[in-house]
Formats: structure tokens, sequence, C-alpha cells
């Protein structure tokens, strides 16, 4: 039996309550694609910027066009979280990024892979 | 599990001490039961390698100082009221340990009906790995994953969390791998 991923039971779990309200605006970002302008995408890029997937813009503000920088925060964020790696703000992506979460950053890190195992002919 | 920048350890760290703020604390839940939440927490650690923690006799002196802010605390990591960012922790050997005093922290969902209640247990245990030097883990079942649902309760610690804690700070000579995976499999 293929169990439902527990992230999306959060959803299910969370959609009624009252989210905090910045990150739960970002569900109107749902299905959202690279080149398109939607009001409030730049509070997205800060949530990004927050938590380690975009640097800082050192001149200007963040704009709210889906560029090619905020995909690829995107797909840094999806491959961190372990969720489907898609470029997209599909709704696993979004219910993630709206999830109540842990204020340190995801990036100052050194990442640990377990050493690969290597066969011996012998 | 992935580490912080530089790979900060506590040296030596085996034994630290922790205090809650007592200025910066929640009513309804009482002291009592936040004590033993936070001593349940650090034992789950203590399990694993060899640190002992123990409540400091004074706020000032604890190596671990522990409380419940609401917005800006002066740390420049402001909280955000119900949900969003619940807590945050700093890296060794900093100490602090801050979680966000507008969160309806829950120590019993059985009692606690609020749909936004956090589970007090599980981000305590979350933080005190920070404390310890993990940062945050892409294995979705580690207590080392970024976000907690509300009404969720995560507090095992997974093989992910162990490994890495413990390249820090070497094994407790009482833990057993197999422990730790019967339990999961009871979990699970």
């Amino acid at each position: 039996r293929i169990l439902p991923d527990p992230a999306v039971t959060v959803i299910t779990a969370t959609a009624n309550v009252s989210h905090n309200a910045t990150w739960h605006d970002f569900t109107k970002f749902l299905d959202a694609g690279k080149g398109s302008q939607v009001v409030g995408m730049s509070e997205l890029k800060k949530y990004f910027s927050r938590f380690g997937y975009l640097p800082v813009p050192e001149k200007t503000n963040f704009t709210d066009v889906f560029d090619k920088q905020l995909e690829s925060a995107l797909t840094l964020y999806q491959s961190r979280l372990s969720l489907p790696v898609t470029g997209k703000l599909d709704p696993e992506t979004i219910s993630a990024i709206t999830s109540p979460r842990c204020g340190v950053s995801d990036a100052p890190q050194q990442q640990h892979t377990p050493a690969k195992l290597h066969a011996t002919r012998r | 599990y992935a580490y912080f920048n530089g790979k900060p350890r506590w040296a030596p760290a085996k034994l630290l001490t922790y205090a809650i703020n007592p200025k910066h604390v929640i009513s309804y839940v009482s002291s009592s039961d936040i004590e033993t939440i936070f001593h349940r927490a650090f034992s789950r650690w203590s399990a694993v390698i060899p640190v002992n923690f123990t409540k400091a006799r004074d706020y000032s002196s604890a190596d671990i100082k522990i409380g419940f802010y609401k917005g800006d605390h002066g740390d420049g990591e402001p909280f955000d009221g119900v949900l969003g960012v619940l807590a945050h922790a700093f890296s060794p050997e900093n100490g602090r340990f801050h979680l966000d005093a507008e969160e309806s922290w829950a120590v019993d969902f059985e009692s606690d009906k609020s749909k936004v209640a956090v589970d007090l247990d599980s981000v305590a245990t979350h933080e005190i790995g920070h404390l310890l030097g993990l940062a945050h883990s892409s294995v979705k079942d580690a207590v080392m994953y970024p976000s907690l649902s509300p009404r969720t309760k995560k507090v095992d610690l997974q093989m992910d969390d162990v490994a890495g804690v413990q390249a820090l700070y070497g094994s407790n000579p009482n833990f057993k791998f197999s422990s730790l995976q019967s339990e999961n499999s009871y979990n699970h």
C-alpha cells in the first residue's frame, strides 16, 4: 500500500488554520513559472534569502519577477529538503515553504554524505 | 547530516549546563513541565554522545541559555508570531536557544486541542542539535530536518542525527545502534 507523503499531509492538516500571514500568502504563487510576474513574489525571494538560498541584492530590492535566480534557489531548496526537484512552485514545494520551521538558515553547512562502498574483484 | 561552517563544537564538552531565563518564560505551561521536557530533550542527545547536560545553578553562568521571546528580541532574528519561524539556536559555543513566545506550545496534544499547537519537546530536541553543532539535514525523518508541522511530534533521533553528532563528539559507550534501530522500527 502506498502511504501518502507526510509533507503532503501537512497541507491537509494545516490548510484551515491561521498560518503565519506572510508565508501563507505564498500559496498564490502555486504553479507560477519562470518569466511570470506576480505581485508579492519579492516576499518569496526574501524568504529564500533569509534561509540561505538567494544572496541579498547589493543595490536594488528584490523584484516580483520569477527570474533565473529564483528558479535556481527553488531547485536548491527542493534538493536540500528532499522534495521532487521540479524548479517549479508545485503543491508539495508550496506546502513545504509555508510549513512552520526552524529559523536557522539552511545555508552555512558542510554537507556529509555516506561514503560509497567500492567493490573489489578477487 | 550537515554542520555549520568550520564545524564548530564544544570543547571540552563532557558537561554542559543549561538554564531557562526566568524573565522569559510562558505562563500557560508549568515550570515543572517545561523543565521535564528540556531534561528529556537533552537526555536524548546525551544517550548517544559522551556529553552530560545538567541544570545550572543560575541563569547567567549557564553554558546554554534558553528563553521564550516575542518579536524583535535583540539578536537580529526577530520572531514572527504564530507559526512561521518557531525557534532558533546558535552554533557552538554560543549557547543561545530562543523560542517564539507567541506559538501555542504544547506538552500534551491530548489536552491541547489547538490546531496551531506546536510540540515543545520536538522543537527542543531539534534546537539542541544546533547547539551541539548540527545544521539542517535533508533527511525528512531526521530530527534535524528544518520544518515541523503543528500537532506533530518528532523526537526520536534517527540514524542521520546520531551519525552526525557522534562524528563531532564520539559515541556514548553505553549506546548501541541496534537499540536505535529497534526504536525506529517501533515508531514506524
